[in-house]
């Protein structure tokens, strides 16, 4: 499923590992 | 199958970022290291300018006991001077 | 089913450590943001030694100065008091 990333709220594409925006991975705090 | 092949690819990935994050640690790791070479600098350059400062308050304060005696010299000698001139006269 | 499970158990163990490493990222790039705070003083600290040096190196240039005009008045002095000496006597 997408994910929102913590940092900048960007919301990702299932498979992407990191975020598109901040390049933060999607487990980061 | 492509769940599998999905599933690779972003092994793939995660494994590539992976070693550009470790990059970024290298990188950073490297410049807090220099950083703190430079700052390394800052109590030496603390403590030169307090012992300016020193040495400076304590050649003006030396200036000002010269200039005391200086002054005191200079009326000694007006008074000799005086003197000098009056006895010439008698 | 058994190479699909483990692709995901290494793709979660993968973003694990992406997040690890993101969390190292985080704490260094802010030692480094506030090395660079620390590192602004030292340009400051810098100028600082050079001003103190400066005042230091007049004030002593001032003094040695005085010294010598003080050596002559006390000279002229001396000279003088002779002086007065020899006509109390004439």
């Amino acid at each position: 499923s997408e994910w929102q990333c913590k940092s900048c709220t960007m919301v990702n594409a299932a498979s992407s590992i990191l975020c598109e925006v901040c390049e933060r991975p999607r487990l980061a705090t | 199958k492509t769940h599998l092949r999905d599933l690779c690819s972003r092994l793939e990935e995660a494994e590539r970022a992976l070693a550009l994050k470790q990059d970024l640690i290298d990188k950073l790791k490297e410049e807090v290291e220099q950083q703190k070479g430079s700052l390394e600098t800052v109590p030496v350059l603390t403590a030169q300018a307090e012992i300016y400062k020193a040495d400076f308050l304590a050649e003006r304060e030396a200036r000002e006991k010269l200039n005391q005696k200086k002054e005191e010299l200079q009326d000694q000698l007006n008074k000799a001077m005086t003197d000098i001139e009056r006895l010439k006269q008698e």
